[in-house]
């Protein structure tokens, strides 16, 4: 029988692959434009 | 015969059970090994491309890292003394901008912030009859067929398309609408214009 | 932790500051130039005026970046989490990097500074894990290891003269991490040490495999961890799903490494319960790279015909430190040289019997080490007259009575272990896998009673039985069993015990011959 510690143990696996990694988790995010700084106005989404 | 498990009543068993619930046994018995998105008979090696221990193939090209020469750059920008001269970005394809679907317009627009591309997306969103609502900080435009129910000098009541960046999509919403509170034509900057 | 007044949130607006520098003047590769203008600002903030500040800094600027996700969680769906997510940890991360590069010139302070903030995530997770419980998200952890690991493992020449250092820190930090410690973070954990460029870097382009013994510790971390689901079979998802994931790094070293798992299969297949036959098959088929095996199906084939048998496999773990208690094993090498006290021989059913692995009365590990090193000995005993191992030479020798009374004395349970443990060393053609064939065809020979011949039988079918691979010195074992007349295999009663053994043996006899 596993014991106490494996059933937490398999607990938390449990719970966490509810939300497996992406592959783009491990990916860079890739920039397909150059960047082009430029002062946009206050009100549009800054990041 | 042996009469527990390690004999070979133990392996019929086994082989029995594999056939009912091939679950208990899929350890001993296993999986088809090259259906697990692996190309073993590659004569190259797998790992500068494996996608992981979950992936379905390969990584895509675009993810591995290649050491290209910096001119290849399009983002960093080559130091010869003490100024940045751009690299080849000059030579890429112009963008064209009206070309593009309103979903690419509004992916670059809250992607791109503080980005030349951002003021360029919402100008032609506005060219489009799409507003920006400078307080909700949300594209809007009208649902088309519908008008407006109530109508006043410097405001509207109705139902119109708001474009909702969370679910990506745009959500029919009735509103009441100060023609104030709506952003004027972006200005996009001369050298640019060309685009 | 009792920060300074007011560091919290300088160091939150700095963050946000750099955040932002990142995405606007930085690109996935270079950001020096918004690094150049963010440093004076992070020293004029005093962040860099000493250890204790920059520590405190970093861990506020994790702690921050923890915070987002976990806050998002409320608000919207993971995609958009995700990619917050990115742009906050990225940058971190770079700056860390960036942070490390420039950091004085000798490679000290860059190593500690590294670990510092390695440390760092890495008590944040343990805490977040005990904390969040079964709402723990490996989420921003996985990205901040990955990242970093790829901002230092580019191609510059600084990173270039602390690889090592920088390959080492992070091995000590998921080890530390494994999933028996922190569960909830398994699969993040299995993605990092199955990721290509960790791969790469621990196992092809470190020089001389310096990196070898670290990936084999992280690998044996993972079995530690499946063991006690997998010797139950308690394949639920969760469970089968980190399993796969498993077999697919394990192909990709196989295909592209096969040296490291013929190198540290002894360490692997203490780990492996002994119901996992195909992941255990999979280990025990890898063959050293340069060798070409011939096909165990050929007639006739010989081992004596293999200039291979000559040599010995590599062998990395001290065998004989493997065999404890140290007076087990001084009783051990005085029977071996004297064959003698005959009680050595009685008591040694007993001595294996020590475990404290709940589930199993046997210790595994014991039965494994000690069948190598009688194996070795025996080899070199043999070696040592000028002769070479066949079935004249193994018999009759202090070596073989120890098989054989283990073949004999011990239970059913028990002999199918060291049955287990003589299998397992039929690999790729080495001296070993030689000898082992011998001795295991020796014992079916010579046992008095059906019952070793019987589990003798079912060790080696099961192996064949299961999915591919097939280790080579299972199937050139088998195929002489079946085929050579002396051991009159077709005549035993288990043979014919139920149609499907029998269906079965003649598929696997058709498919041998």
């Amino acid at each position: 029988p596993l014991g106490k510690d494996h059933q937490h143990q398999f607990q938390m696996l449990e719970a966490s692959s509810y939300h497996m990694p992406l592959p783009s988790d491990s990916e860079r995010m890739r920039q397909f434009l150059p960047r082009n700084p430029f002062p946009t106005p206050h009100y549009y989404p800054q990041n | 015969m042996v009469g527990d498990q390690f004999g070979m009543v133990g392996l019929l068993t086994f082989i029995r059970v594999a056939e009912t619930d091939p679950n208990l046994v899929t350890l001993a018995l296993g999986f088809d090994l090259t259906a697990l998105g692996l190309n073993l008979n590659a004569t190259d090696s797998l790992y500068p491309s494996f996608g992981g221990p979950w992936g379905e193939g390969p990584v895509r090209a675009e993810d591995i890292e290649y050491q290209v020469p910096q001119e290849y750059n399009i983002s960093d920008q080559l130091r010869h003394g003490q100024e940045f001269v751009s690299s080849i970005r000059e030579k890429l394809s112009p963008l064209k901008i009206p070309r593009y679907k309103d979903e690419l317009l509004f992916y670059l627009f809250y992607t791109y912030a503080g980005d030349v591309l951002q003021v360029l997306s919402a100008a032609e969103l506005y060219n489009r009859d799409w507003r920006y609502h400078k307080e909700e900080k949300i594209w809007i435009t009208r649902a088309p067929g519908i008008n407006a129910v109530e109508k006043g000098t410097n405001f509207e009541r109705g139902t119109y398309y708001f474009f909702d960046p969370i679910s990506w999509r745009k959500v029919a919403k009735e509103f009441y609408l100060e023609y104030d509170k709506l952003e004027d034509r972006p200005v996009v900057p001369p050298s640019y214009i060309h685009n | 932790y009792d920060d300074p007044q007011g560091l919290v949130e300088k160091s939150e607006i700095l963050l946000r500051e750099w955040v932002r520098l990142y995405a606007t003047q930085g690109s996935p590769k270079d950001s020096s130039k918004a690094f150049s203008s963010f440093i004076h600002e992070l020293n004029s903030s005093g962040i860099l005026k000493n250890d204790d500040v920059i520590t405190r800094f970093f861990r506020i600027c994790v702690q921050c970046c923890i915070n987002q996700v976990y806050q998002g969680l409320q608000a919207g769906p993971m995609n958009l989490i995700r990619s917050k997510c990115y742009q906050s940890v990225d940058a971190l991360v770079r700056l860390v990097a960036l942070l490390i590069r420039h950091i004085g010139d000798s490679p000290t302070p860059k190593v500690n500074l590294m670990n510092k903030f390695l440390g760092i995530v890495a008590g944040i997770l343990i805490q977040e894990h005990e904390l969040q419980k079964t709402d723990f998200q490996q989420l921003p952890f996985h990205r901040m290891f990955m990242m970093l690991f790829y901002d230092l493992n580019t191609q510059d020449q600084v990173f270039e003269t602390i690889s090592m250092q920088i390959l080492t820190g992070f091995s000590n930090t998921l080890h530390i991490l494994n999933p028996i410690k922190v569960p909830g973070f398994a699969y993040a954990w299995l993605e990092i040490i199955g990721n290509r460029l960790f791969i790469a870097r621990m196992l092809a382009l470190a020089s001389e495999q310096k990196c070898w013994a670290m990936y084999c510790q992280l690998i044996l971390d993972l079995f530690r961890f499946l063991f006690p689901f997998l010797r139950n079979a308690e394949l639920a998802k969760p469970v089968a799903t980190l399993y796969r994931g498993t077999l697919r790094v394990l192909l990709v070293i196989l295909h592209d490494f096969p040296d490291f798992l013929c190198d540290y299969c002894y360490h692997f297949l203490d780990a492996i319960p002994p119901n996992c036959i195909q992941m255990r098959n999979l280990v025990l088929s890898a063959f050293p790279r340069n060798m070409r095996l011939p096909d165990p199906f050929t007639a006739n084939l010989k081992f004596e015909m293999l200039a291979d048998t000559a040599m010995p496999p590599r062998i990395l773990s001290n065998v004989g430190a493997m065999i404890q208690p140290a007076s087990f094993k001084k009783d051990l090498d005085s029977y071996l040289k004297a064959r003698g006290p005959v009680t050595f021989l009685s008591e040694l059913r007993t001595n294996l019997q020590v475990t404290n692995e709940p589930g199993t009365r046997y210790n595994i590990p014991l039965i494994n080490a000690l069948v190598l090193y009688v194996g070795s000995q025996h080899i070199q005993v043999i070696r040592s007259r000028n002769q070479t191992p066949n079935m004249s030479t193994i018999a009759h020798t202090s070596h073989m009575d120890i098989f054989q009374n283990l073949a004999v004395d011990l239970d059913t349970e028990g002999r199918y272990l060291f049955l287990n443990a003589l299998a397992n060393q039929l690999r790729f053609p080495s001296s070993h896998t030689h000898y082992f064939s011998l001795v295991i065809l020796y014992l079916f020979a010579h046992s008095n009673t059906e019952d070793v011949q019987e589990q003798i039988t079912r060790v080696l079918l099961e192996r064949l039985v299961v999915n591919r691979p097939h280790p080579w010195g299972l199937l050139v074992t088998f195929i002489e069993l079946i085929k050579n007349p002396t051991y009159k295999f077709w005549q035993h009663e288990f043979v014919h015990c139920a149609p499907e053994v029998e269906k079965l043996f003649e598929s696997v006899a058709r498919s041998c011959m």
